[in-house]
């Protein structure tokens, strides 16, 4: 579903985020 | 088990559309669904996340939006 996909875009971003 | 046929989400596969064309986090996820994978949603952002670690691209904006791509 779209929700899963702007969750798992979320997470990605935060595990980015550290990072970036 | 995977088959041949299932899509894998490897460096090289991000790689390629990296090199393509500028994508999103969803962009890429879009890529790499997990029921083309077989990975679960856990294990596709852990993977990417260090995929997109190792490959260190480049960034920018495209309509406020962050956008990753490489250049070869």
């Amino acid at each position: 579903s779209s929700s899963e996909a702007d969750e798992m875009a979320a997470a990605l971003e935060a595990e980015l985020n550290d990072f970036m | 088990t995977p088959s041949a046929s299932d899509v894998l989400l490897t460096e090289d596969a991000v790689r390629r559309y990296l090199i393509r064309k500028p994508m999103t986090t969803k962009d890429l996820l879009k890529k790499f669904q997990t029921k083309r994978t077989g990975l679960s949603s856990e294990q596709t952002v852990n993977v990417l996340a260090q995929i997109l670690k190792r490959l260190n691209p480049e960034r920018k904006n495209i309509n406020d939006k962050m956008h990753f791509y490489l250049t070869e």
